[in-house]
C-alpha cells in the first residue's frame, strides 16, 4: 500500500491518494475521502456494470473541530514512482510521481497528529497525542454511511451501499520502557 | 453520524496513540 502526492492527477483540494482494491482514498486538509467501488459480480461480462467503471459510493470522514489548514506531508519515501499519460498533450502528463508509505497531518487537533499507513493492504490511521493533551477533543463526523453501529467486539461498522467499512475497535496504548501498555478505550457514538 | 472516543486513566506524561 502506497500513498501518491497529488502533481495534477486529481482534484486540486487532494494532497495524497491512495488507490486499493476496491476503493481509492483521497486525503485534503479538510477530509480523508473513501470512493469504494462496488465488486463486480462473478461471472460478469466484461462492460457490464461494477468493477472499475461503476459509480464509487463515497464515505467522508471529517474531524470536527479540527485545524482546517492542519498541513499534510509524506513519509517514509517508497522507491517507486507513478507516471500519469493522459491524453496527447505531453505538458498535461503528470510523470515521477512520488509515493509513501506514511501521510502525516501534523497538529489536527493542538497536540495531535493524525498518521496515515498501510497495514496488510488496509489502510489504517492513529492519533499521536503529546503529553497533557486531552484525547477527548478528537471526534469524527461521517458522511455517506447509510447506517452505523458498533458491534458486541467494539468495532465501529458503517454500511455504505450495501457494502461495509470497519474501524476495528480503538486500539490505545503508550510505550513504557520499550513495551506497549495497553489503555482501555472505545467508540462513543 | 458523530464518532468520540472514551479512554481509561492513563499516564499524561507520555504520548498516548489511538489506532481506530
Amino acid at each position: 500500500l502506497s500513498f501518491e502526492a497529488n502533481r495534477g492527477q486529481t482534484d486540486s483540494r487532494v494532497k495524497f491518494l491512495s488507490r486499493g482494491s476496491g476503493y481509492t482514498l483521497f486525503l485534503t486538509q479538510r477530509e480523508a475521502v473513501l470512493a469504494l467501488r462496488p465488486a463486480p459480480a462473478r461471472g460478469t461480462r466484461p462492460g457490464a456494470s461494477g468493477g472499475e467503471d461503476a459509480t464509487p459510493s463515497v464515505l467522508r470522514m471529517h474531524l470536527l473541530g479540527a485545524n482546517p489548514a492542519a498541513p499534510l506531508s509524506g513519509l517514509d519515501a517508497l522507491p517507486g514512482t507513478v507516471n500519469y499519460f493522459v491524453g496527447h498533450d505531453p505538458a498535461k502528463w503528470q510523470t515521477h510521481v512520488p509515493t509513501f508509505a506514511k501521510v502525516k497531518q501534523s497538529q489536527v487537533y493542538p497536540g495531535v497528529d493524525l498518521v496515515y499507513y498501510g497495514n496488510q493492504r488496509q489502510v489504517e490511521f492513529d492519533f499521536l497525542v503529546t503529553p497533557g493533551t486531552d484525547p477527548t477533543a478528537i471526534r469524527l463526523s461521517f458522511q455517506g454511511a447509510d447506517e452505523l453501529k458498533v458491534d458486541e467486539q467494539g468495532n465501529l461498522l458503517l454500511r455504505v451501499n450495501g457494502g461495509e467499512v470497519r474501524l476495528a475497535t480503538p486500539h490505545v496504548y503508550q510505550e513504557v520502557q520499550g513495551k506497549q501498555q495497553r489503555v482501555a478505550a472505545r467508540y462513543i457514538v | 453520524v458523530r464518532v468520540g472516543f472514551q479512554v481509561a486513566a492513563y499516564d499524561q506524561s507520555r504520548p498516548l496513540v489511538i489506532d481506530p
